[in-house]
């Protein structure tokens, strides 16, 4: 139903934002 | 990670010089597991603990989608895969919550990063909170309200 693909979207969205900045060089700068 | 020059960017592993990110390639940026672990020696023990703490994040969040997107397909009255999915969810939120707290606590502290500074001063030198920290707080957010939209779906 509705409420399972929201949280399957957000379980995806945040999987894919803990890698992203997991590996990228950004998290300071100068 | 001895960001004495300007256009310096650091991440959890590896820091790069001259603006990696608009020319899109990794020439200028080291490793921090290179030369046998040459910057990962000297790294202070808080940021080696991010490290962990984001590398069990990212394992717990890939078995909280795997197991979410088993569950689409599978059904049984042993078990319920929405409450084990909410529970991974969960504990990719705590970790990633210590993650960036302890970060940007001690970046804030021992380093003196700031959010946003004012135009006025001279921003060549100051430390700022990169968009790797912000898309780290954002997926915290957000993996939070997976774990309770999981947890409302695993009591229905």
């Amino acid at each position: 139903n509705c409420l399972v693909i929201t949280a399957i979207i957000c379980v995806l969205v945040t999987t894919v934002g803990t890698i992203v900045s997991f590996a990228t060089p950004n998290w300071l700068s100068v | 990670c001895d960001c004495s020059s300007t256009d310096c960017d650091c991440g959890l592993w590896l820091n790069c010089r001259g603006g990696p990110s608009s020319a899109g390639s990794l020439n200028n940026c080291q490793w921090y597991f290179a030369n046998e672990f040459a910057i990962e020696k000297n790294l202070p023990d808080w940021f080696k603990a991010v490290q962990g703490l984001m590398s069990c994040a990212v394992a717990s969040s890939m078995l909280s989608l795997l197991i979410g997107l088993f569950s689409l397909c599978w059904s049984s009255k042993g078990c319920n895969p929405y409450q084990a999915t909410g529970a991974f969810a969960n504990l990719t939120f705590l970790l990633l919550a210590v993650a960036i707290s302890l970060f940007g606590a001690k970046a804030y502290l021992e380093n003196k990063a700031e959010v946003l500074t004012d135009k006025s001063r001279d921003t060549d030198h100051i430390l700022l909170f990169g968009w790797s920290f912000w898309v780290a707080v954002g997926s915290t957010a957000l993996s939070l309200i997976a774990s309770i939209l999981y947890f409302c779906v695993g009591r229905n």
